[in-house]
């Protein structure tokens, strides 16, 4: 619960205007979007119980390693049923397969609407969503990690706490197949960053300082 | 950390 309470609203995206290349706009717009969802998201990690008392050598490498994937979580839950198989990371902005393709972000579009479907086909709650988001933080392998037991007692304090809220819902093995949904969203979040980058240095997308700073950290 | 700047500047902020 004081997950779900932690939880940012979503945001909308701001439609760029400085160009007249469809793709190029789409792309920065999503930039931008991504940007402002990384604020959001370094300030909701803060809030996670126990985060904040990890040292702050350990609370850059979680997020340096993990932020993308805590931001796909959100990606694919929003993503799954939608009409057209489009990916939808604002309201306003919901891409398909060929606007992803025209921005250069087709693997991507396959690796999201991949995993939008496995979690529609789990018919995840919103608890399991943001405990999964927590998880991919806190299991994101970062590495080298200062305090290396109290990352381990932050990942088993998450782990105990999606364990009893299964258990309250009587539900066995649904705590393994969520675990077994991470890798996915692992391999996920690398073709996101990889396209990043790729749009950034060979066609020269401009993008924001802090989500440039964290697409280095994970070069 | 110098590469880090402005995400250990957010951490630091205590909001």
């Amino acid at each position: 619960s004081h997950l779900l309470l932690t939880e940012p609203a979503p945001l909308e995206a701001n439609q760029d205007e400085s160009t007249d290349d469809g793709s190029l706009r789409t792309v920065l717009t999503l930039c931008d979007l991504l940007n402002r969802e990384l604020l959001l998201l370094i300030g909701w990690a803060k809030q996670i119980p126990g985060f904040s008392s990890l040292s702050l050598v350990d609370q850059m490498s979680l997020l340096q390693s993990g932020w993308m994937e805590a931001l796909l979580v959100g990606v694919a839950w929003r993503s799954q049923g939608s009409a057209g198989e489009e990916l939808v990371f604002a309201d306003n902005l919901r891409l398909d397969a060929a606007q992803c393709r025209a921005a250069g972000l087709a693997e991507l579009y396959e690796a999201l609407r991949h995993l939008a479907a496995k979690y529609q086909a789990m018919e995840l709650s919103p608890e399991e969503v943001v405990t999964l988001k927590a998880m991919a933080l806190a299991n994101s392998d970062a590495e080298p990690v200062d305090c290396p037991d109290s990352v381990q007692r932050f990942q088993d304090w998450l782990h105990e706490a999606l364990q009893d809220y299964e258990s309250s819902r009587r539900e066995q093995h649904r705590a393994g197949r969520l675990l077994m949904s991470l890798p996915l969203l692992r391999q996920a979040a690398g073709r996101a960053v990889q396209a990043f980058l790729r749009l950034h240095r060979h066609r020269s997308v401009p993008l924001h300082k802090l989500l440039l700073e964290m697409l280095d950290a994970k070069a | 950390k110098e590469k880090h700047k402005i995400l250990h500047r957010l951490l630091q902020n205590s909001t």
